[in-house]
């Protein structure tokens, strides 16, 4: 059965991108059949993995308006074998306004990637930051959801939100939605900052956070205006070796609930 | 004629509120009479603020859907005397889909805010990372808009998208909203993609960049954690010296365009 994740967190900046791009490469270099679905109208997983949206004639918008199918989107990524993308691009704005008065408009994109799901092993979706309807179909199409954590103060104080949203999906739209973990990123061991948040997440939250922690690492923001996950960027260092640990744990598929 | 700063960028994490919050207490110490106003359902410049939100009995929220007049909704902040704040939480997240049928739902907070805005200096609004109706809103209600520009690679490639819409809002809906400026934030002197980030900001946009340049440290991202701005919390900090320098320069009203 094809697990979809869902890379979501309505607060900006806390690493949904980062993690989209690089758990897909980690788990398509562990030699699972993987696509990461682009679904944030910045397209930043799209530029991360270097793909040159200028040249694309169609995206992930086209097909949640009913205008293409799955595998006129689908694109490869070079140097990864294993990994397919359905890219964006800045139209994707539209959908949510576009689809307001369609009747099926929460499930635009489970329709779109069914013909295709069971020949991937992961589906990874990237979301924008905010509890949109384009996060909704992301929701809706998953069945479970990883939520990045930024070590920071603000970057907790959402997550009670994010969470209540998620009751709100599984009771109205799809009630097998799991949350397979909560992800610490930026952890930066020089402030105390870092340590509370950990602290209080794993208080809050048990073994729902993964064990691997991605510390803030330099390379880690530089490989992207590279067009490359850290993986191809740089293979030795701790952002590249802390994704191949979290593909290691999604891949053991740890106990979610 | 009070000046109606929006704080806007659809990329999130990129020092939105960080901006907001620490600029308002920058205007209010050095005595202008500041309202900051909370447009983001995760109100976090309510909560940088030290505002119990759950003490609350009206929030923006009220105010916007027509339930409760500003001056009902407004709040003072401990220590700064020239600073009130129109606070928000999570219900705000129901206002977009509310709104959706109304036929001035752009206005919404232009029009709340009419009654008191010439009893300020500054009005600073805070957005969320999204071109929701929300933003929309603020746009709406502001004469100018300060970007804040993080000195990341992602943060570059949504700029355009973000100028785009601001010349549609001002097509459509306000045409006298100008580009007060575009503020380099979290810069990290080790990192090459800093330098880069900056050069690129200020060979596309030339003197629209502001001189001050926010750089990334620690005590900025503390200081929320205990209720409150930078320039209370360590005033001697690098932090609060960048918010003083950039409430100077906006106060000079340098050239905007
Ligand atoms: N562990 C890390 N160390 C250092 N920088 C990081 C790390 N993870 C992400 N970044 C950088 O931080 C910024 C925010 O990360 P990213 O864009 O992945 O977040 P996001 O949640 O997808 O943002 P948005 O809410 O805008 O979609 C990016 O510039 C990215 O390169
Ligand atoms: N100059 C800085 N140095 C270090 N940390 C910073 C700096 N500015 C902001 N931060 C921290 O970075 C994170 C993102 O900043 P902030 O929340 O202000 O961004 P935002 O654009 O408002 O985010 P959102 O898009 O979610 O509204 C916060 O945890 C904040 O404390
Ligand atoms: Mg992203
Ligand atoms: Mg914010």
């Amino acid at each position: 059965m094809t697990k979809i994740i869902c890379i979501v967190n309505q607060k900006g900046g806390v690493g949904k991108t980062t993690t989209s791009v690089n758990l897909s490469a980690a788990l398509a270099i562990y030699e699972k059949k993987t696509l990461l679905v682009d679904c944030d109208p910045q397209a930043n997983a799209t530029t991360g993995l270097g793909i040159e949206k200028n040249n694309l004639d169609l995206t992930l918008y086209h097909g949640l308006i009913g205008q293409a199918g799955v595998d006129e989107i689908m694109v490869g990524v070079s140097k990864i074998e294993n990994l397919n993308v359905l890219p964006s691009r800045v139209e994707l704005i539209g959908f949510d306004i576009e689809m307001i008065k369609h009747p099926d408009r929460e499930t635009a994109l489970k329709r779109l990637i069914k013909p295709v799901a069971s020949y991937f092993d992961y589906i990874i979706i990237d979301c924008p930051p905010s509890l949109s309807l384009l996060t909704v179909n992301a929701m809706t199409a998953a069945n479970s959801i990883l939520i990045p954590l930024q070590c920071e103060f603000y970057a907790l104080e959402g997550l009670s939100q994010l969470l209540k949203t998620v009751d709100r999906i599984r009771h109205a739209l799809n009630n097998s939605l799991e949350i397979k973990g909560i992800l610490l990123t930026m952890f930066d061991k020089r402030t105390n900052l870092s340590y509370q948040v950990a602290e209080d997440a794993k208080g809050h939250f048990n073994d729902l956070v993964f064990q691997t922690i991605v510390p803030r690492s330099i390379r880690l923001s530089e490989s992207p205006s590279f067009g490359k996950p850290i993986l191809l960027y740089d293979a030795a260092s701790v952002g590249s070796k802390s994704y191949f640990a979290l593909a290691r744990e999604v891949m053991k598929d740890r106990k979610s609930s």
